[in-house]
């Protein structure tokens, strides 16, 4: 039954779309069976394997209304072992279109039921809010990962997202828990990074990957190539940080 | 009469709050009167400027519900010309309180009628969304200073920030216009930044501002202790780009 993460934090711009995809793209290249689930109506993480947003038979917004995919509608990618359940914009509006049914908080959950089966990991990228879709995710999750970036205002925010957990987790979903939190952009040059990532691990201790991801030009480039970093520069730092991070995750679920 | 000037962005991190603030603190070192409106619950803008944000007698949050600051609790800062109307996390519950008033996305519009006159600039520190609090913003705005980050997905969100703004026009504040956009975090040895700034002059052409805010290690610094860059480090690049911009925006309206 394969795990799902989902990469959350209500905040913009701190890398969850980039863990989504190489993480996601690490895991594969490990040969594990991974499903990226884009849960953001910008679609950032469906470009940034290389899916055309437009024209979908299938897309997230179906899964949501409850149409289950046939296998050849999930997405393949470059990469032999990661499938995509892609975004569109129809998402906005779905939030509006659920709001008034009981079940509306636990449709992805029901959703990815029968086909999480299928992989070994299904990573899911929520949106920067803490609305319908990011509850959606919370409440399907097995687990989270919090992409923190190494800036001055980081740990803001944390509260109400950690107090949102806990609330999806007495109402729908026990078993949600605190993967890890993952320092990202980190500058080792910068004084500041160092003292925000002291700060994160004095706070959260081992709940803090030991894996960092360091500021890496190639990281912000990958997804105008449509590909992860994997397959647009194996070398470079930033691929390294995630292929380290797929297997220290792996580490922790032997 | 102030001039009343949003920095608006839906997408978070894109530099809303450091334009906010240093542009703010730069027209103040040119002797001009600002007042600096922190309208995010999270209050980035006024812990930017040194602010306390705990235990203050008058907030945004007052200002929204009809109170008029005296002009003792205009919050000082280090600069003389720069005066902070303080935000409180208070903010988050206003859009709940007010949402089904008549006048509700004129509050800050008619808080800031009395209150702009006694400074020569009014400039607005905007939520990552584009809710209330954003519309707010928006209607009481004689112009938008619209930050894009120089990565990818920098002009994604454009179009909703643009067709609200339109709506906005429209319906409650026919002088609304767009002062300028400001690319951010531009890094001059990344091939990526170059590429978003030249597709960016090619769309938006003039109403682009010549001043670039370049990827500055002390913008980042600077709020950790509560000051705008200037008075922090009045020599880095990211001081001389603020001052620059101001100066280009003073020239704009002479
Ligand atoms: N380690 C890194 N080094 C360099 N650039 C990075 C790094 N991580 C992310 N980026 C870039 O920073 C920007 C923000 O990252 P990303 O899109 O992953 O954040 P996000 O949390 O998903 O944002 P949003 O909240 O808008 O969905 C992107 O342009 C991305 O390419
Ligand atoms: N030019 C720059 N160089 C280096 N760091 C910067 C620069 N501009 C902003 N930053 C840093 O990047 C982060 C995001 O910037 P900022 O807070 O201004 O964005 P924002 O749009 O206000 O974010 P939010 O949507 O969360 O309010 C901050 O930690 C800030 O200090
Ligand atoms: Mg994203
Ligand atoms: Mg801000």
């Amino acid at each position: 039954m394969g795990r799902i993460i989902a990469i959350t934090n209500q905040k913009g711009g701190v890398g969850k779309t980039t863990t989504a995809v190489n993480l996601a793209a690490s895991l594969a290249v490990a040969e594990k069976k991974v499903l990226l689930v884009d849960m953001d109506p910008q679609g950032n993480a469906t470009q940034s394997v290389g899916v055309e947003r437009n024209g979908l038979p299938w897309t997230v917004y179906d899964l949501l209304l409850g149409v289950e995919p046939t296998d050849d509608v999930l997405k393949p990618t470059a990469l032999d072992f990661l499938r995509c359940a892609p975004s569109t914009r129809d998402l906005v509006g779905v939030e509006v279109e659920i709001v008034s049914e009981a079940d509306r908080a636990t449709r992805l959950r029901s959703g990815l039921g029968p086909l999480a089966a299928r992989f070994d990991f299904v990573i899911v990228d929520a949106p920067p809010s803490l609305g319908l879709l990011t509850l959606n995710c919370l409440a399907a999750a097995d687990a989270i990962i919090i992409p923190l970036q190494c800036e001055y205002f980081a740990m803001e925010g944390l509260g109400a997202l950690t107090s949102t957990a806990d609330l999806v987790k007495k109402s729908y979903n026990p078993r949600l828990e605190t993967e890890g939190i993952l320092l990202t952009m980190f500058d080792p040059r910068n004084n500041l990074s160092h003292q925000v990532a002291k700060e994160v691990r004095d706070f959260f201790g081992s709940k803090v990957f030991r894996t960092i991801i360091p500021r890496n030009v190639r990281l912000g480039e990958a997804p105008s190539f449509g590909k992860p970093v994997i397959l647009y520069d194996a070398a470079c730092p930033g691929a390294h940080a995630y292929l380290a991070l797929a297997k220290e995750l792996l580490a922790r679920h032997r």
